[in-house]
């Protein structure tokens, strides 16, 4: 089963 | 006030349709030094990123910081305006509330002009970390595009191997499982020592929509680092990047 993390998670808010 | 002008309006165009189906209201950053972009998809699984330097427009003024929020949906609608050869040039004032978008052919005897109201847009800015890629590799962006299409009739996902002399591209479906190996350079220097290589799985179906933008180069550069966002770059000439991140998969 592949899920995708979202981007929020590696990246920075800012 | 602000202005830039591109003396071929089509490379902008390209811009738009190559983002369009990815991102839909986007704030759009016009400072002195250029312009600037980022946004991601409405699933927050993709992220796309354009700077363009003042230094590749025919003019370029920018007296202060902008932010012009925009429907990238309505912005290529207009971009239908732009004909081969046109020129292109974008304008407002200080307090917009509308952008001017001015295309004149060569011979200068036809100019269309559209103005395209702007909208205000929370702005969800994303750091990206300083990231030393493991691999990094630049190919045919013709032949990357070629590929990801035949893979996806294949499978949903993709496994990228890449180090800094090939680049593997390996799928498993219901109908099989096969790879696809590139040799990009034969450079025994750079083989002597241990290759570093990472391995992550992408879905295909976004790669497609990032290959909408490869008549904007002949190249295009993968960056890879293990449980980072694949970088897809592609070098608009003399005029600046447009980068898109793509989350990895992973098993749950």
């Amino acid at each position: 089963n592949w899920t995708q993390r979202d981007l929020d998670q590696y990246f920075i808010q800012v | 006030m602000f202005e830039a002008k591109l003396t071929d309006g089509t490379i902008f165009k390209k811009i738009i349709e190559a983002i369009k189906d990815l991102v839909t209201d986007v704030n759009i950053d016009a400072t002195p030094t250029g312009l600037s972009l980022q946004a991601m998809d409405s699933s927050h699984v993709a992220l796309v990123n354009l700077h363009l330097g003042m230094e590749g427009f025919e003019r370029y003024r920018c007296d202060r910081n902008l932010t012009l929020g925009i429907s990238i949906t309505n912005l290529a609608k207009v971009m239908k305006l732009v004909n081969q050869n046109d020129s292109i040039t974008l304008k407002c004032e200080d307090e917009p509330t509308y952008l001017t978008i001015v295309c004149q052919n060569q011979k200068h005897d036809r100019t269309t002009q559209f103005n395209v109201n702007l909208i205000t847009l929370d702005s969800e800015h994303l750091g990206i970390p300083e990231t030393e890629y493991t691999s990094e590799i630049t190919m045919n962006s013709g032949e990357f595009s070629k590929l990801c299409k035949e893979l996806y009739a294949l499978s949903e996902t993709v496994e990228f191997e890449i180090s800094t002399t090939f680049v593997k591209f390996a799928v498993e479906g219901e109908i099989g499982s096969g790879s696809i190996k590139i040799q990009t350079s034969a450079d025994e220097a750079e083989t002597s020592r241990p290759e570093d290589t990472v391995k992550l799985s992408f879905a295909l179906r976004y790669l497609n929509l990032f290959n909408k933008a490869y008549s904007l180069s002949n190249q295009v550069k993968l960056s890879m680092a293990a449980e980072t966002p694949l970088v897809v770059e592609y070098e608009v000439e003399s005029l600046g990047t447009l980068k898109y991140y793509l989350a990895p998969k992973i098993t749950d």
